[in-house]
């Protein structure tokens, strides 16, 4: 279904390198 | 201080880390069995050199190795000179050992190094392999994982330094994902 493609358009073979970008873009000093 | 992470974004990375480590294990094994290009060749484990290389490239690795002469990229695709990027076709076909082996050989690098992107994004996806419960070798090497990001944290000249996320991030995950609460920012 729907979700299952989603999950496997983010789950592409970059998908870690995403993660690691997207979770430092997002960074907030305390 | 003023370095140091919001406790949000530190609850919200922890999170997202952990909805990561359940994505790869779902994924495992679609990933690892499909054909890498001809031009992934991957080191044995005790290859630590090839290792280095493949995960740096050349132009970070053998350019540090060689007196800090920076060699330029002749393409910002010749993963060669760049290093391969943690794909998950990549990291998929590493068992624990070569994961632990793997993490061994960059964190004794960054010791004497400083954070370039490629190397945050390697300890990020091996940490996002790394099993629970850790073995002592994985808590040794984690722990001095985080005290070096701590180390070189208290050199950046501002908190607008572009290394300051990453580092942070790989903190936050040993201290907090990896209970090693001592390590953590409060």
């Amino acid at each position: 279904g729907a979700a299952q493609s989603d999950d496997s358009d983010i789950w592409d073979d970059t998908a870690l390198i995403k993660a690691y970008d997207k979770a430092v873009a997002t960074f907030k000093t305390a | 201080e003023g370095l140091s992470p919001s406790l949000g974004w530190q609850r919200q990375q922890v999170a997202n880390f952990s909805d990561v480590r359940q994505s790869i294990a779902k994924h495992r094994r679609h990933w690892s069995t499909q054909t890498l290009d001809e031009n992934v060749v991957m080191p044995k484990l005790s290859d630590e050199e090839g290792w280095k290389t493949f995960c740096l490239g050349e132009t970070v690795y053998k350019a540090t190795a060689a007196s800090g002469t920076h060699l330029e990229p002749s393409s910002a695709l010749d993963y060669s000179k760049m290093g391969f990027p943690p794909f998950l076709s990549i990291v998929s076909r590493l068992n624990q050992t070569t994961v632990l082996a793997l993490l061994e050989i960059l964190v004794g690098w960054f010791e004497e190094a400083e954070l370039v992107p490629q190397l945050g994004r390697w300890l990020y996806a091996l940490l996002a392999c790394l099993e629970k419960p850790l073995i002592p070798e994985a808590h040794s090497i984690i722990r001095q994982l985080a005290r070096r990001c701590g180390q070189l944290r208290t050199t950046l000249p501002s908190q607008e330094d572009t290394r300051l996320p990453a580092l942070n991030l790989l903190i936050c995950l040993v201290a907090r994902y990896f209970e090693q609460n001592d390590l953590a920012d409060q």
